[in-house]
């Protein structure tokens, strides 16, 4: 199965001086890339099948194969995100699991991207919780239009239409999960608007 | 009327109406208050003698040139984060999002591709000018650790000729930088490694994207001039990250510098899938 090793093979490259300050030749850059890629990319798998472990064990039994398999957004920042930005089927939930590495509570406002405007974002104990929407700038879009070419070879023209922004409260060196689902009616909420300033002399 | 206000939690930031431009950031529960200018700017790199390039950032001596005096922006509002986009020219782009629960402004910036078209070398800085004294003092990270002073054109163990005014009073920034004056603190994170310098008292800048076209000839034999392509279209890197500025009373900086620097490099980790809800809530 995946393993870290290969991360732990490629972490080798963080300490060259070269690899570290950006001076070495392009070529070999690339080749650095692409090792660390591989490795995140398998590592990636580990944490993730573990998560679905600890997400869905029942006290006393062991996993041994997890109910779900989670799976991470390494570019987000370009709203590339395969999970979030299809639909959700009726009678499913997005189940959204935050790991927190660091030793004190944490409230944080994340953002993913999602086609549906009419989104219901429930937190672990099940109640509905405040949601904004944010459009996708064309920035962005063009951004992720020509990087995901690139890099994965898909021309996808279809870009996801907002962000979904909710607030988030994890513990320490802990998770908590979110559940997002389709609203069974039109929601009514208090749309973010924007103020266009005149334009600049 | 000049201004437009915005933030929905304690920290706010005004922006003028006419030139887009960033104005002032008040925190309303410690009542600091700083008028502070940010702009984008590019210094034309080396080419003579010693060239600018990987290793070595050299200025060609002029004045780095100012992107825009005026910007297009708009402001969205929402219950939890306000943002302004600014758009400076057609290749550099800015949100500043203001978060209900944070003091501080989260910016990200996207830049790029840089055009070389005119066979000028970029390298990009985003600076603030804050109206602060600062008599030529400014802190920078050591390797993320604690932040050392700095005195622009002095070493305190020895005799420092200055050559490079701009170059030589850059330092490596893995945490951030900050000024202070007699009564608060500026301070800007950064999301990676990059260099940062407080070049005239009350300013603090930081290099965000560069891209040249000559080899400074320390070793790696190339330029550092990268691009991607898509079939037959190559075009120069784009780069998106953030920067984070706060606003401190004296003294109050270094736990928001602390925490918030932890929080920058070790994110939430998110994972996704879909399940039954009843799946779920027994866990």
């Amino acid at each position: 199965g995946p393993t870290t090793s290969a991360l732990g093979d490629a972490l080798g490259i963080a300490q060259h001086h070269d690899a570290v300050t950006g001076t070495a030749k392009q070529h070999t850059t690339n080749d650095y890339a692409k090792r660390l890629a591989i490795g995140a990319s398998e590592a990636e798998v580990v944490v993730s099948s573990s998560l679905s472990c600890l997400a869905s064990r029942k006290s006393g039994h062991q996993c041994t194969k997890p109910a779900s398999t989670f799976s991470q957004c390494p570019l987000l920042n370009i709203s590339y995100c395969p999970p979030t930005e299809k639909g959700i089927p009726e009678g499913k939930n997005l189940v959204v699991a935050a790991y927190n590495p660091l030793g004190w509570n944490r409230t944080d406002i994340i953002r993913i991207p999602v086609n549906d405007a009419n989104l219901i974002v429930k937190d672990p104990l099940g109640n509905a919780i405040n949601v904004q929407y944010v459009n996708l700038d064309n920035v962005t879009s063009n951004l992720r239009k020509f990087y995901t070419e690139a890099y994965l070879g898909q021309s996808s023209k279809r870009v996801p239409r907002y962000w979904l922004l909710f607030q988030v409260t994890v513990p320490p060196l802990g998770w908590n999960t979110y559940f997002i689902s389709r609203a069974a009616g039109k929601v009514k909420r208090r749309k973010g608007f924007f103020l266009a300033a005149d334009s600049p002399q | 009327d000049k201004t437009v206000e915005v933030g929905p939690g304690n920290l706010k930031m005004s922006f003028s109406r006419t030139t887009g431009q960033l104005k002032r950031m008040y925190n309303s529960r410690t009542g600091v208050d700083v008028p502070i200018q940010q702009s984008f700017l590019w210094y034309g790199s080396m080419v003579d003698t010693q060239s600018s390039g990987a290793y070595i950032f050299r200025p060609n001596g002029a004045q780095p040139n100012v992107v825009s005096r005026s910007v297009p922006i708009k402001i969205i509002r929402g219950p939890m984060v306000d943002e302004v986009h600014q758009q400076f020219n057609s290749w550099i782009y800015q949100v500043t999002r203001l978060y209900i629960d944070k003091e501080h402004a989260e910016v990200e910036y996207t830049i790029g591709p840089i055009p070389t078209e005119d066979s000028v070398g970029k390298e990009v800085i985003s600076r603030m000018t804050a109206n602060m004294v600062t008599e030529k003092v400014f802190y920078t990270d050591s390797n993320g650790r604690d932040f050392l002073k700095r005195v622009r054109d002095y070493r305190a163990d020895w005799s420092l000729q200055v050559n490079e005014p701009v170059a030589g009073n850059y330092y490596p920034l893995n945490l951030g930088i900050f000024i202070t004056d007699k009564k608060s603190e500026f301070s800007v994170l950064v999301d990676r490694a990059t260099g940062g310098a407080s070049i005239k008292d009350g300013q603090v800048e930081i290099m965000l994207h560069r891209r040249m076209l000559a080899d400074d000839g320390r070793g790696v034999g190339e330029a550092l001039d990268e691009s991607v392509c898509v079939r037959d279209n190559c075009e120069g890197l784009t780069v998106r990250g953030n920067y984070y500025l706060s606003v401190n009373q004296l003294g109050a900086g270094a736990r928001w510098r602390r925490t918030t620097g932890q929080e920058v490099y070790s994110p939430l980790l998110l994972a996704f899938t879909q399940e039954k809800l009843e799946t779920w809530t027994e866990s």
